[in-house]
């Protein structure tokens, strides 16, 4: 794909930021 | 159900569906959601993005679904 290397580990740093605040949301039920 | 509403799922299944490494662009979302106006799109995107079923990546304005993979 035409991602750089940063893109690659911004988005991956955003997932799993994303990911912490699912599971976050999931305990709060 | 997964307790989303009807404009959010749509919303949601789009992005997940979206195969590029980049993410579904709002954009894109806009031009494939032709009845729904732009606040309400963004309304779901910032739902979706806060209860972490979505994330942005390259940018504010494209997203992936931390469904997929």
């Amino acid at each position: 794909s035409a991602l750089t290397e940063e893109q690659k580990k911004k988005i991956e740093e955003n997932r799993q930021k994303a990911l912490a605040r699912r599971a976050e949301k999931q305990a709060q039920r | 159900t997964n307790g989303l509403t009807l404009h959010q799922s749509q919303v949601l299944n789009l992005i997940k569906a979206y195969p590029k490494p980049e993410g579904l662009s709002f954009q894109e979302l806009r031009s494939q959601l032709p009845n729904l106006n732009a606040s309400v799109i963004k309304q779901a995107v910032d739902f979706l993005s806060n209860e972490g079923h979505i994330y942005s990546t390259v940018d504010d304005e494209h997203f992936k679904s931390t469904d997929a993979e």
